[in-house]
C-alpha cells in the first residue's frame, strides 16, 4: 500500500 | 517531484547556505542556537537512515548527503572552532532541548506508520523537525535584535516547510493513494510556530528597520 513505498521526499 | 517541493528543497538549502555564510564571513554565531543545529543534525541522521539501503534518485542521494554533511559541520564548528565558539550565546541558549527529543520519541513510539524501527525513526524525525526550531526562536526573543543573515536563515527555514506544506496539497490531488497525514500535520504545526516570526519578519521588512522580536 501506500505507505510501503520508500520515502521520496527529504 | 513538483515544483512546490523543488522550492521547498531549494528554500531549504538557501537556509543552510545563509547559515554557513553567516559562520563563515563573521566568523561567529551569536544568536544562532547551537542546540536548535544539534536537533537537526538529529532530525536528519535519524530521517535518512534509508541513505544507503533505498536509492530515489541521485538528486535524493545528494541533497541527503548535503543536509547531514552541513548541519554536523555547524554543530562541529559551534562545539570546536575557537573564534567561532567564543560567539556562542551559552548562557542565552539554554531551552532543554533534550526534553524535546524525549517527548517526540515518545510519540513517534506511539504514533508511526508503522512499528518497524525505521518507521519508528522516521516519524520521530518528522515530529522533532516541527519543534526543533523552539531553542531559535527562544534566543531570539532572549537577544533582541538580530543580525540580517540570521533573521533570514530562519525566515528561509521556515519558508521551506510551508512549501512542502503547498506539494502535499498537489500530491494530495495528483496521485491516487498519497498520504502522508504525519508529515502533513506535523509540517502545519512547524509552519504555525513561524507565524509570529514571520509577522515581525514582514513588518521590519516593510518598515526597513532592524528585526526585533518582543521580549
Amino acid at each position: 500500500d501506500a505507505n510501503d513505498v520508500a520515502k521520496d521526499e527529504l | 517531484m513538483n515544483i512546490f517541493r523543488f522550492a521547498g528543497d531549494m528554500t531549504h538549502l538557501i537556509s543552510i547556505l545563509v547559515l554557513l555564510l553567516k559562520i563563515y564571513a563573521t566568523k561567529s554565531c551569536s544568536g544562532i542556537s547551537l542546540k536548535t543545529q544539534e536537533l537537526y543534525a538529529l532530525v536528519f541522521l535519524t530521517r535518512y537512515l534509508d541513505l544507503f539501503t533505498d536509492f530515489i534518485s541521485v538528486y535524493n542521494t545528494v541533497m541527503k548527503l548535503v543536509f547531514i554533511a552541513s548541519s554536523l559541520a555547524i554543530v562541529w564548528c559551534m562545539r570546536m572552532h575557537g573564534l567561532v565558539k567564543r560567539s556562542y550565546d551559552k548562557e542565552l541558549d539554554t531551552f532543554r532541548h533534550y526534553l524535546l527529543v524525549a517527548g517526540c520519541f515518545a510519540l513517534a513510539v506511539l504514533v508511526n506508520e508503522k512499528f518497524t524501527f525505521q518507521e519508528i525513526f522516521w516519524a520521530f524525525s518528522i515530529y522533532l523537525e516541527a519543534v526543533a526550531i523552539l531553542p531559535q526562536l527562544v534566543l531570539l526573543q532572549r537577544s533582541g535584535n538580530v543580525d540580517n543573515l540570521t533573521g533570514q536563515y530562519i525566515f528561509f527555514l521556515g519558508a521551506y516547510r510551508a512549501l512542502y506544506l503547498l506539494n502535499w496539497i498537489y500530491r494530495y490531488f495528483t496521485e491516487v493513494r498519497f498520504s502522508r497525514w504525519i508529515a502533513c500535520v506535523s509540517g502545519i504545526v512547524q509552519t504555525g510556530l513561524y507565524a509570529d516570526f514571520f509577522y515581525y519578519y514582514f513588518l521590519s521588512w516593510k518598515n526597513n528597520a532592524k528585526l526585533q522580536l518582543p521580549a
